[in-house]
């Protein structure tokens, strides 16, 4: 993965404890909401446990850009789905650091030759990171191939996805849980994943995304009924 | 001296995806536990051995949490008994010296007993020192494990006569520090004592309301913990447990994406020791509903008496048929308190295995609202209504027309004139009479007008009349979303 430019992914955010400790990656889907791993909120289950870092290229540093959120509500899918949303205590100012990512329109998945980005702190196995947003291009694979034995051997579940190359590895990928998959529609980009859980960078075809276009419209609902 | 894998439990053909890891290459199971032992990084508490490469990977804390999918060539080994960082203890496969031994004689009165000098046992002999305790003691048909363990220990040796009841292999041997736990009777704690090592109750859900997995299956979640295997945990159908000295009961979840989760048992020091539910402290009531609160829509999960509610879709501990299939329209989403069949507020079953279900710790919106007019149609009927929040953002959309956001304050810092008052500034004209699908609520920013600039107030400062209020858009979502304004080379 390659270290991102400032203000390129300015959705992902990075989800914290109440005592700042990065915990897991977001994407900001409105002012007000973030979209997120549900197993990212196991425990604590109180919303006010939690913070939410915008703005940011960097986990350590002080950026001006940066604007911090805390958590209102906190609603999980209720099929137990690997993704739930975060209502911020108050909406966020919306600049080129900080800025919603698109949803899907459909409850269709993207086109074979999307092109697709991952990004992630990029938390490297058995040494420190740099701590900096990185980002890398990450094709989406169908089921029948991430369910072939080689791979994931059917472990994928229908409203998941999972990606990458087929052959090789690739660095650093070790993604961390709630943050986005994106692919680009024109001019612009489209969650379409969110990342649950995978295997070690070792292993091609990883990691595991829940499929956001099954979940639009639960999304939707969620945000206007709360 | 045992084998060091005997500390483990194995599952074979299960990986468990953590964080938290440390990688070594080693060439059978036992280096890799030498591992895990040795592990300097984290409090290791289980490990993976791949057979063909010869990995091991020790894994850090709460790996019960974590996701796990199937995987030919590994093995997975858990720690049997969890040495919590504050609480170190040693491993009981040394010299056995001294039992304590825990029983629940009569439940209800004494809840456990701890006598460290009760019973003796060295390798040659077992001494007991009370005989009246004895006879109130029984036994459980109990242990695989304590035929291993005790093979030294000849039955005759061990001071109990038959009349006592206790056959050859009922001692069990599962506890650290040389301890020796008797089994007793079948119904053991009811309650939470200590860490509920000794809870033998009935709850089979989680804090979160998610039912139990039963501990003799292996789906949704593969585990080591199968009862045949340890008679002495009470790993009896999906009931919460504690077999591994975590910190309180808990089970694996049916929910395929949730390991495992601890559950909510009520405390044994309750005012009705034993069976009583934990006395909560309510907190007072965030969210509100109106009418009957039929379509309310909000996440509230605790009662009026402050018990968690148990999940719709669950039947455990309470079997029922408020179903989310049976009522798609009640929303019977987790746990959370709905109202699907018309009573007088919205309410839930609880996970108390004694109260079957309660009102939910919820207000009337009216409580602390303005009251609908006497020929306001009834809440319940009107579709989203009676919302928990109103169906309110704080953002607006345009020119804010539909904004129905609570800010209160103009961009200068102002604070809003109500609507309904015409002081200090009278105007007459944008009054909830005049406007009333305006929604011109309390001292609420509006655009009643369709200001194109946007919503605003009449101030309570009598120098200025009106003002605009500074509310963000939230069309960015909608129409701005998903563009950056950095491109960034992406040369790798």
């Amino acid at each position: 993965m390659c270290n991102a430019s400032p203000g390129s992914w300015p959705w992902h955010i990075s989800l914290r404890m109440s005592n700042n400790m990065h915990h897991c990656a977001g994407t900001l889907i409105h002012p007000q909401w973030v979209l997120t791993a549900a197993q990212c909120l196991q425990r604590p289950t109180e919303p006010s446990a939690y913070r939410v870092f915008l703005g940011i290229q960097n986990l350590i540093a002080s950026e001006p850009s940066l604007q911090i959120r805390s958590v209102q509500k906190v609603l999980k899918e209720p099929s137990g789905a690997d993704i739930a949303l975060l209502k911020l205590n108050s909406p966020v100012t919306i600049n080129d650091h900080v800025k919603p990512v698109c949803l899907p329109e459909t409850s269709l998945m993207v086109g074979r030759n999307a092109v697709c980005f991952l990004t992630a702190w990029g938390k490297k196995r058995g040494t420190d990171t740099d701590n900096r947003l990185k980002d890398v291009e990450f094709p989406v694979l169908e089921n029948r191939i991430c369910n072939r034995p080689e791979f994931l051997n059917g472990s994928v579940k229908n409203n998941e996805f999972c990606g990458g190359f087929t052959f090789g590895s690739i660095g650093n990928c070790e993604a961390e849980a709630g943050g986005p998959l994106v692919c680009k529609d024109k001019d612009r980009f489209v969650q379409y994943g969110v990342t649950s859980w995978g295997l070690d960078c070792t292993q091609p075809s990883k990691p595991v995304f829940v499929r956001i276009p099954s979940f639009v419209s639960w999304i939707k609902n969620a945000m206007a009924a709360h | 001296k045992g084998d060091i894998l005997d500390d483990y439990l194995r599952t074979d053909g299960v990986w468990l995806l953590t964080r938290n890891k440390q990688v070594y290459n080693t060439n059978n199971e036992k280096e890799c536990a030498e591992k895990c032992e040795a592990e300097r990084n984290f409090n290791c508490r289980a490990f993976l051995f791949t057979r063909k490469k010869l990995q091991c990977l020790t894994l850090a804390e709460n790996t019960k949490m974590t996701v796990t999918f199937d995987s030919v060539d590994v093995v997975l080994y858990e720690k049997k008994i969890i040495h919590l960082k504050n609480t170190p203890m040693q491993g009981w496969k040394k010299t056995t010296a001294e039992i304590l031994m825990g029983m629940n004689v009569d439940p209800g009165v004494t809840q456990q007993i701890l006598l460290p000098d009760l019973i003796t046992v060295t390798s040659q002999s077992v001494r007991a020192r009370s005989r009246t305790l004895e006879k109130n003691l029984q036994w459980n048909a109990c242990s695989v494990m304590v035929k291993t363990t005790m093979e030294n220990f000849p039955e005759q040796s061990l001071g109990f006569s038959a009349s006592t009841g206790m056959p050859k292999s009922l001692i069990c041997m599962d506890l650290p520090q040389n301890t020796m736990h008797l089994p007793v009777s079948g119904l053991g704690s009811q309650c939470l004592s200590g860490k509920g090592e000794n809870y033998r109750g009935r709850i089979a859900v989680t804090e979160s309301g998610k039912a139990c997995q039963p501990w003799n299956t292996q789906f949704p979640h593969k585990h080591g913990w199968i009862p045949d295997r340890y008679p002495c945990k009470g790993l009896e159908e999906n009931y919460c447990r504690n077999p591994d000295g975590e910190k309180r009961p808990w089970c694996y979840t049916i929910n395929g994406n949730v390991r495992w989760e601890y559950c909510a048992i009520p405390h044994c020091d309750g005012p009705e020791q034993g069976i009583a539910d934990v006395p909560v402290q309510v907190p007072l009531p965030e969210e509100c509903y109106q009418g009957r609160g039929q379509s309310y829509r909000g996440t509230a999960s605790i009662t009026a008496s402050g018990k968690k509610c148990q999940a719709w879709n669950s039947m455990f501990p309470h079997r029922h048929e408020k179903t989310p299939d049976r009522f798609p329209d009640a929303d019977l989403r987790d746990n959370y308190c709905r109202n699907p069949d018309g009573d007088e507020s919205p309410w839930c079953f609880t996970t108390d295995p004694n109260v079957t279900w309660e009102y939910c710790n919820l207000k009337r919106c009216d409580d602390h609202t303005q009251k609908p007019a006497p020929n306001d149609p009834p809440a319940t009927t009107a579709q989203n209504s009676d919302l928990s929040t109103p169906t309110t953002s704080d953002c607006i959309n345009g020119n804010g027309k539909d904004y129905r956001g609570t800010v209160a304050k103009t961009a200068r810092g102002r604070t809003c004139q109500e609507w309904s008052s015409q002081k200090p500034h009278s105007h007459k004209y944008f009054t909830p009479v005049t406007h009333p699908g305006a929604g011109l609520d309390k001292n609420f920013c509006r655009n009643p007008d369709g200001d194109v600039n946007g919503v605003w107030c009449f101030t309570t400062d009598p120098e200025k009349k009106w003002e605009y209020c500074e509310i963000p858009r939230c069309s960015s979502s909608e129409h701005d979303c998903g563009k950056v304004s950095t491109r960034s080379e992406r040369a790798c």
